[in-house]
């Protein structure tokens, strides 16, 4: 998987921090400080499809959509996730109770074109 | 979509910077409270103390509770909320989540005591699990246990056969009493520091909601 950096305009791994304490849900989520809400962006040309991605299924949704917005649009792959990791989290539910679970699948490790 | 086009899935134009984090922060949120299964974030008036979490976390880890390691799997700590007591007997009561009676199976639920200890020797500790009857009214033991305490220190107790009767009952407090033999006060240390306060840790697993296949 690529990091985006600087102007490049391919498929990569777009970081993006979430800080619970900015967000006013520091009281109730004990750890961690934040969620890693990490995201895939980017043009995936030919030369680039083919690298194994999750989502075919939502592959195949989205370039459906891209085929009715733009019957000529030359592209054929999808930049998505290919690692992804869980949120573990520590918080209050709403009896003061403190539950310890992991989310699966929440964190985004590196992205590909499918 | 790269800065100043438009995406080529949905046909927006790219958001300003601020409206697009804005976006990505809603998101956020929304996909935690949808994965935790919350309509809303909580709102906590009850605060556990720091020293009280913090002790319950490391007894955790010590007896190598590390539930979260598979999908569904978690871990419930209700710390002591209220107690009363008497000369000869303490009663402890803890809260549930009413969210988890309906959506997880206890595995198991382990009670964590720290005795103390008036003088050396053993000191007879009768420990009863009571649950309210069907009217609510009164309280009936649902379990009854003998115990030797020859020490101070942490003790633990199974108290999974308690919380899951509670559940299925409809009930959110599990209540514990204490009672001793001879007249040597609190069997417990929590009242001088927090860091010795009672608690519950269950392991719990989410139920999958029922999927219905469209064919």
């Amino acid at each position: 998987g690529i990091d985006c950096s600087g102007d490049s305009r391919m498929c990569c791994r777009k970081e993006f921090f979430v800080d619970f304490k900015e967000i006013g849900w520091e009281d109730w989520i004990i750890q961690p400080e934040g969620y890693h809400m990490n995201y895939c962006t980017g043009l995936c040309p030919l030369h680039m499809a083919g690298i194994p991605g999750l989502a075919a299924s939502f592959h195949t949704a989205v370039l459906s959509l891209i085929k009715a917005n733009n019957a000529d649009a030359a592209v054929d792959s999808c930049c998505v996730p290919t690692q992804r990791r869980p949120l573990s989290l520590l918080y209050y539910d709403r009896d003061s109770n403190i539950i310890k679970t992991d989310i699966p699948d929440m964190i985004v490790d590196a992205c590909g074109c499918t | 979509a790269p800065k100043g086009l438009w995406c080529p899935a949905c046909g927006l134009a790219a958001l300003a910077p601020t409206t697009q984090r804005d976006v990505l922060i809603a998101l956020a949120k929304q996909s935690i409270l949808s994965k935790l299964r919350l309509p809303d974030r909580p709102n906590i008036t009850q605060p556990t103390s720091r020293g009280a979490l913090l002790t319950a976390l490391r007894r955790m880890e010590a007896q190598r509770m590390d539930t979260a390691v598979s999908p569904g799997l978690l871990t419930l700590l209700s710390v002591l909320c209220t107690g009363s007591s008497t000369s000869r007997s303490v009663r402890l009561h803890f809260r549930f989540t009413w969210e988890l009676a309906g959506s997880a199976d206890i595995l198991q639920a382990t009670l964590y005591l720290f005795w103390t200890v008036p003088s050396p020797g053993s000191h007879p500790v009768t420990v009863r699990l009571l649950q309210p009857d069907p009217e609510g009214l009164n309280m009936t033991v649902a379990s009854e246990t003998q115990l030797d305490v020859q020490r101070a220190g942490w003790a633990t107790l199974d108290v999974g056969q308690a919380v899951r009767s509670l559940f299925s009952r409809g009930s959110q407090r599990l209540t514990v009493e204490l009672e001793v033999a001879e007249d040597w006060g609190s069997p417990l240390l929590a009242g001088r520091s927090d860091s010795y306060w009672p608690f519950v840790a269950a392991q719990a697993r989410a139920r999958t909601p029922h999927r219905v296949q469209r064919r």
